[in-house]
């Protein structure tokens, strides 16, 4: 473990918190892409199949539990107790032009041809892509609640932690996993745009409008 | 090439 896993992993936990944050305190789930939430509930149920199978360490395995109640919690708020509030007009990108190709690309280009395996590299994959959903959402409203952009933040800050840590692990340790690294820089990448408009809009106060 | 690293990453 190291500052930058941690750092990351705390991001991470903080942005799947503010999200269940804002739905529940402003008993809303306007501005959230409900199709990003499943994909993101996809990819913990994919990833972490491992979690009964090989221990890692109890904050590995608690991490794991917290990632996929949060993800499931998430999913109910938005299509059931929050369901009138949810945007289905905006939330319309097609995920299965994600879920699919992810699919294909884990069954060919993979570590080791094992169902655990092929799952994790699924995970792997379509977690760079499933923000997209919600970017989509956000383009089209031409606009995100303050909160949903901490969120944003957040979630677009984990990945990019993680960035360093293969660099830091890279250098000390010689470990590198390039389907992670190769993905990890897809998914920050995405978050570049939003990035920007968070550094120079939010963090001076004002709301999130892209430049229509 | 077969990497059997552990999945200690979350």
């Amino acid at each position: 473990m190291n500052i930058f896993r941690l750092t990351g992993d705390l991001s991470h936990l903080l942005a799947i918190l503010i999200l269940l944050w804002k739905i529940w305190k402003t008993r809303s789930c306007s501005g959230i892409s409900g199709r990003s939430q499943i994909l993101f509930a996809t990819v913990y149920t994919a990833r972490y199949l491992d979690l009964f199978t090989n221990f890692v360490s109890v904050y590995n395995s608690v991490m794991k539990i917290i990632f996929i109640a949060a993800a499931f919690a998430t999913l109910y708020l938005i299509y059931v107790k929050f369901k009138a509030t949810y945007d289905r007009n905006h939330d319309t990108f097609r995920i299965e032009f994600l879920l699919a190709p992810c699919a294909l690309l884990a069954l060919i280009l993979n570590h080791e041809f094992t169902i655990l395996e092929v799952l994790w590299t699924f995970s792997i994959y379509l977690e760079s892509v499933a923000i997209l959903p919600q970017l989509f959402l956000v383009s089209k409203t031409g606009e995100a609640e303050t909160i949903t952009s901490h969120y944003l933040f957040a979630l677009g800050s984990y990945r990019a932690l993680y960035l360093l840590n293969w660099i830091y692990r890279y250098y000390f340790e010689g470990f590198f996993d390039l389907i992670a690294i190769v993905a990890g820089i897809v998914q920050t990448v995405l978050y570049c745009d939003f990035f920007y408009l968070y550094i120079t809009r939010v963090i001076k106060g004002r709301a999130l409008k892209l430049p229509a | 090439k077969k990497q059997t690293i552990i999945k200690d990453e979350l």
